[in-house]
């Protein structure tokens, strides 16, 4: 606002800061922050990403929820099951979030874009203190065998979570398009695996971690939890190798994974899966007297 | 009687008022009363020599008010039914008595708002980082 500002305070002493009380500020805010160096800004392309895309969903519900105390009310009764405040028409906050619960409650899969942040998900971020999404890091489809020949495999490097932070939930999202209109009246059954243990000349022992059914025609996020695969991996960094997904018909046929509408990493950067986890904070940073 | 070394001698007004002549500049005498030790001390209130110049009328609160100090940080409010403006101006009115021993006025934060922040790692994840109890929303002032 400057000096001839109206709304500034007149006892406020204003004056530029010298380099190095900057930088020391700058250092206190990192410190603060509990950063080792000032973060990497958004680069160009990168926030059209689906997994910035929904933390930046996140953030805005996390910002708005601050600000708002009708907002609180709302996702207080949503949390309670009652969801009192979207039931009886309580007022969508400015930013329409609480019309977004509401669409992702009353249809898990949505035609959203970005991928929105489900109650599932306001229920974890009111706990969570940080959250954290992670990119797919396979470049390039493995060589299965002609029994799993329809398998996608995704990894996620979790040794970049910073100390002191434990997983209270972690959730693998894929993007489900409209099915090949081969599978126009079949119930495509998707599931997802970890990988327990690699062979050279065999396909990997797998564990099912979760399963989820869809009709051709659904559109939308496909939300697998995967808390307790994320817990082992953040533990034995040494035992993540990774997640395959296969999609099936009704009958048990393994069908090709984008016939069935899924999106992998050829689609678009928008529709991308990836993972995302919840984690509470096992330490507390203060703010130094200055 | 805020006094600690004179703190077992009589409690009674007159000791008060012979606190209080030691501060020739401020018109008005204050009888103060240690009933407790602790951080928020009770005093009461008396105007004394309303004409000699000193503006009474700058605490809003009838004769005998009983008020508080705080003897050691201070930070207020010091109960929901005490009233902010009179215990600041109470504790700069003890402090400018026994600056040594009183701290000036401060008020403390009474309702702390987290703030977010969003950013990508090294290796193109991005974090959502909560920090709670950063921003104060309301502090004793308010």
């Amino acid at each position: 606002g400057g000096l001839g500002d109206n709304h500034v305070h007149s006892s406020f002493i204003y004056r530029r800061l010298r380099n190095h009380e900057r930088r020391e500020i700058q250092r206190e805010i990192l410190s603060i922050l509990g950063l080792p160096h000032r973060p990497r800004p958004f680069s160009p392309g990168k926030q059209a990403s689906s997994a910035p895309l929904f933390m930046l969903d996140l953030y805005n519900a996390m910002t708005n929820e601050e600000d708002s105390e009708e907002l609180e009310y709302s996702l207080k009764g949503s949390m309670a099951g009652e969801s009192r405040g979207i039931r009886k028409g309580y007022p969508a906050s400015p930013n329409g979030y609480s019309r977004r619960i509401q669409l992702s409650r009353m249809t898990p899969l949505t035609t959203q874009n970005p991928p929105l942040a489900s109650l599932h998900d306001t229920n974890f971020l009111n706990d969570a203190d940080m959250v954290m999404s992670f990119v797919n890091l396979v470049e390039r489809d493995k060589d299965f065998s002609h029994h799993r020949r329809h398998y996608k495999e995704f990894r996620f490097d979790l040794t970049q979570i910073p100390h002191g932070e434990a997983v209270t939930a972690a959730e693998f999202r894929i993007y489900k398009d409209r099915s090949n209109s081969r599978f126009e009246n079949e119930t495509i059954q998707i599931s997802i695996y970890q990988i327990i243990k690699e062979y050279p000349n065999r396909d990997a022992d797998l564990f099912l971690l979760d399963t989820r059914k869809a009709e051709a025609s659904d559109v939308g996020w496909f939300v697998f939890d995967i808390t307790v695969t994320s817990n082992h991996w953040v533990i034995n960094p040494q035992n993540n190798l990774g997640l395959q997904l296969c999609a099936e018909t009704g009958d048990g046929r393994s069908i090709n994974v984008k016939s069935a509408g899924l999106v992998g990493r050829h689609g678009p950067q928008s529709k991308q899966p990836f993972m995302v986890a919840f984690f509470k904070a096992s330490e507390v940073l203060f703010r130094s007297v200055r | 009687a805020a006094n600690n070394k004179r703190k077992n001698q009589n409690r009674n007004k007159s000791s008060g008022q012979q606190e209080s002549s030691r501060m020739p500049s401020v018109g008005a005498r204050n009888s103060i009363k240690k009933e407790q030790e602790g951080l928020q001390q009770p005093i009461t209130i008396a105007y004394v020599g309303k004409n000699s110049g000193w503006p009474s009328d700058w605490i809003i609160a009838p004769e005998g008010y009983a008020a508080f100090y705080c003897d050691g940080e201070c930070s207020f409010p010091l109960n929901a039914h005490m009233n902010a403006t009179n215990h600041a101006i109470v504790q700069t009115l003890v402090h400018l008595m026994f600056p040594d021993h009183v701290p000036k006025p401060c008020c403390a934060p009474t309702k702390l708002n987290a703030i977010s922040v969003l950013y990508f790692d090294d290796s193109s994840n991005v974090i959502l980082k909560k920090y709670r109890n950063m921003v104060v929303r309301s502090c004793g002032c308010h």
